[in-house]
């Protein structure tokens, strides 16, 4: 139970049915 | 087999030269022996050290930068695992397969299941509507040879990252898998990984017992580094999964490991010198069968009947990977803190060791769609330091951390049953099993 230094703790949550039908598909690319 | 030995190689790539014409078939294939050699050394050395099988990268054996013209010198049609072939005793039965004969061979003469990723050809024709110009689909793939040598397994990448304008997306998705005499395994690859198709298909429907995860992935901290990202999804997930990323520190590409679903094996991270690296680490064969499988979490059952933490301090914006945050900061070394946006709210309790008056963390919290080289819909929690103790810089990338957390307890309401736990330490270290635990009403918490 040592201390810890923490950059960062997150629970990732994917909301998969919100998703369009294939991740790479999406209108917006990065400039 | 109640256990296996399982081997990933973090492959340091030997990239072609950026061309913008297409080199010969030759040259093409003398680049990719290079790979191929170091490739072996690992294989061997794998091998002899007891592996079963072995995981090498995506890209791993002709690199990246390419056209979809550049990229066709370096491709050879791969069958449907069908017809049932083993490339190492007939070479020419389906055309031009040196690579594919060659992985072969290895896996055959080190008697050792082989993951390898290289590029399939398929010619179509004007009858078919959705054929190229060039005449033929182009896609990434991952083959697996069995410790025969024969190919057991082909899988068309299924989601594409928004940079890979060399390949074409398989028109439906497909499933791959194999079984072994030390269970059954599926296989997908990098962007894969944040799907529903064909990522969590194959873990809830096709019950598999391990994933091999040939990978490209460029670190983003704080969120999406390859090691707590990766680690995290065996976890949540309840497999094995056998990541193996390619070596690269300019791309900011490291980050292998071996993941049990109730413990980090193995992993490698290192930002610090270009070598490859092998990882091995015995795993269970069938982990559902498990007496320390890890019990099923309701993501929301603690968040969603405990009364929100109430703060007279103004929240403020941030930005994480294009996404919109909502953040507020931990202003003392001991706090409780709500914070929300749309349907999702976030608590956190913590205790410092001491406040530091240089470091500067916030909790933040983000409901929506991400947008960019992308879409899919995320609800993150997180609490992290931000980069400066300017409060706009909380969600920039930052590598170092002195303050301590005592203890700690996150949760959210989320909408969803696929949530993935982490926690990144300073140096982009990974805090283990021994430093956390979930508990089944969705709480992450520091072990006492």
């Amino acid at each position: 139970d040592v201390p810890l230094p923490i950059l960062a703790m997150t629970l990732y949550g994917r909301v998969f049915e919100k998703d369009p039908p294939r991740l790479g598909q999406g209108d917006h690319t990065l400039q | 087999l109640d256990t296996f030995v399982a081997a990933v190689y973090e492959h340091a790539v030997i990239l072609p030269n950026t061309t913008k014409t297409p080199v010969s078939q030759e040259d093409a294939l003398m680049l990719m022996n290079k790979n191929l050699d170091v490739l072996e050394k690992a294989i061997k050395l794998a091998a002899e050290k007891g592996a079963q099988i072995i995981v090498t990268p995506e890209d791993g054996i002709y690199g990246w930068h390419f056209t979809r013209e550049t990229i066709y010198p370096y491709l050879e049609d791969i069958p449907d695992p069908q017809v049932n072939w083993i490339p190492c005793t007939e070479p020419d039965r389906f055309g031009y397969s040196p690579v594919q004969k060659r992985l072969s061979c290895l896996a055959r003469e080190n008697s050792i299941y082989v993951v390898a990723n290289i590029g399939d050809k398929k010619e179509c024709d004007v009858n078919d509507f959705n054929c190229p110009s060039d005449g033929r689909y182009q896609y990434n793939t991952a083959v697996v040879f069995d410790s025969k040598g024969k190919l057991v397994a082909r899988y068309h990448k299924y989601n594409l990252f928004a940079s890979e304008v060399q390949f074409n997306f398989p028109k439906d998705s497909t499933y791959a898998t194999f079984d072994t005499p030390f269970g059954k395994f599926g296989i997908f690859t990098c962007f894969d990984i944040f799907s529903y198709d064909p990522a969590v298909i194959l873990v809830d429907k096709f019950q598999v017992d391990s994933i091999v995860f040939p990978t490209a992935w460029m670190n983003t901290l704080p969120l999406l580094s390859a090691v707590p990202f990766h680690s995290s999804w065996a976890k949540a997930m309840k497999v094995n999964l056998l990541s193996a990323n390619t070596h690269n520190t300019r791309m900011q590409m490291t980050g292998s490991g071996i993941y049990a679903p109730e413990a980090v094996k193995v992993y490698y991270y290192d930002m610090e010198t270009e070598s490859g690296q092998l990882l091995l680490s015995e795993l269970k064969s069938r982990p559902r069968t498990s007496s320390n499988y890890p019990a099923a979490v309701d993501w929301s059952a603690y968040a969603k009947n405990v009364k929100s933490f109430t703060s007279d301090q103004a929240n403020f914006p941030g930005n994480i990977y294009f996404d919109e945050f909502i953040f507020t900061e931990l202003s003392k070394d001991t706090g409780n803190y709500t914070v929300c946006q749309k349907d999702l709210c976030c608590h956190l309790s913590y205790k410092m060791s001491e406040k530091r008056s240089d470091e500067v963390y916030a909790l933040g919290v983000f409901d929506g769609l991400h947008t960019v080289q992308g879409e899919y819909y995320q609800q993150i929690c997180t609490l992290l330091k931000c980069q400066t103790a300017d409060l706009k810089t909380c969600g920039e990338p930052i590598g170092s951390a002195f303050t301590k957390f005592e203890e700690f307890s996150l949760s959210g309401t989320f909408h969803t049953s696929y949530v993935f736990p982490q926690i990144v330490l300073s140096g982009t270290q990974l805090a283990t099993e021994q430093h956390f635990e979930v508990l089944s009403d969705g709480r992450l918490q520091s072990r006492s």
